[in-house]
């Protein structure tokens, strides 16, 4: 589902260029749960924003269910990720005036082909009920902990039921108790066939994927499989 | 320094309250190092906000360095968090349109009394260099990876050189390299009589504490010392 191949990305800044990416080789199959380890500032994230289509490399190819991505206009990109791609984003990136629920249901309004037969409110609701966020649905982020936070994000990436789900840091505001309750989650739809890539600081965390990549300066050092 | 007796915060919303912290009696002493864990939406963060003077309890009484302050007015507030307290938020919240030099320099423009020598930038440059961003001081935040703003947001707590941190999840973001780093920063300034007070969820951390609460539904459910 996922390959790349020499794949870099330089930002530039003035005069200084930061290689967040140095030449990445890639392949990931539909079904795989994948765990990505490193550093604070090795790339994970930058790696992470090219699989899910929300940033371009600047060299190699990136090649999404065949299809050649960092050759896409952005509204290709765009219906991409409405109907393949769930994304937790690291920083939450929740909007500060709406409620949990109406964060929830965001991603629903840019499925294009109606594929899914429940309504979109309903399919929030049970999106925050498998985070634990029934009695906090009215909320807005302000007025939620920051694990709360952290869970509306997760809920809003599962609510278009996407084939590739994306998850940075998924856990790092989370206790251990609400944390397993997220990887029984994460398990379920696995079990179901989505493919699974989520990045943590945490072995406990990682010990749940079936493959663990490490990445130092832009490239991918490690790449193990998970011994039960 | 820290004394709070029967503390308690309610959040009414409509018709509904959510009893974020019930009768809350705590002590810490100057000098102290203390981790408070607890489940997602238990009331840790609460319970730091009020500690630091950024809000006020419902109920109960919070006593800071002997003086009572759920009865201070705001400017007062203002005046000891800058003298007194570094503050590291769950979400970072740096200001997105400044750089990490800037960010870091913010809480030095506060205060009042002049009793640090250096200039404010050499403060905030030495700052970061403990945290090891002196290679990303002219990142804005949306340049810089997840781990980087948290270390920044680590940094500018430091930049006025408070006799109480407080931190909440200050290692949520980072590799257990990089968060071993942060905990030697933490014991070099618990070594020098700086108080010292985390919120974590991870074991590993909190271990570098002295002593433990664990807060659960609003009350704090053990106090233990930690046992090396
Ligand atoms: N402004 C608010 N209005 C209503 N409820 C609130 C508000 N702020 C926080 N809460 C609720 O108060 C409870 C405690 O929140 P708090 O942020 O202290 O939890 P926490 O222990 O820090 O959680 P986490 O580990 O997830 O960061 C949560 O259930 C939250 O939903
Ligand atoms: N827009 C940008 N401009 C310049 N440099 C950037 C930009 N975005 C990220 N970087 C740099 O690229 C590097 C990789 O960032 P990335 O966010 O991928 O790291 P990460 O592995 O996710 O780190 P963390 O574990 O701290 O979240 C970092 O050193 C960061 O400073
Ligand atoms: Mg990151
Ligand atoms: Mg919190």
């Amino acid at each position: 589902i996922i390959q790349m191949h020499r794949l870099s990305k330089v930002y530039s800044l003035g005069e200084s260029q930061v290689h967040a990416l140095r030449s990445v080789d890639l392949t990931i199959h539909q079904g795989e749960f994948v765990a990505i380890m490193g550093p604070s500032g090795s790339g994970k994230s930058t790696l992470m924003n090219i699989i899910g289509c929300l940033d371009q490399p600047t060299a190699g190819e990136y090649h999404l269910q065949g299809q050649r991505v960092d050759r896409m206009r952005r509204s290709e990109l765009a219906d991409i990720r409405a109907a393949t791609i769930g994304f937790v984003f690291q920083g939450f990136n929740l909007l500060s005036r709406t409620s949990a629920l109406e964060n929830v249901e965001i991603p629903t309004q840019y499925l294009r082909r109606r594929k899914l037969t429940e309504s979109p409110r309903s399919r929030a609701i049970e999106a925050l009920q498998r985070v634990g966020l029934q009695d906090r649905m009215h909320h807005v982020p302000s007025q939620l902990s920051g694990g709360q936070q952290q869970r509306v994000a997760i809920a809003r990436s599962l609510v278009n039921q996407p084939s590739l789900l994306l998850a940075d840091e998924p856990t790092g505001n989370l206790d251990s108790t609400t944390s397993e309750e997220i990887m029984d989650v994460f398990h379920n739809l696995n079990a179901q066939g989505i493919t699974v890539v989520m990045v943590t600081h945490e072995q406990d965390i990682a010990q749940h994927a079936k493959r663990i990549l490490v990445v130092r300066d832009g490239i991918i050092v490690s790449d193990t499989a998970v011994v039960k």
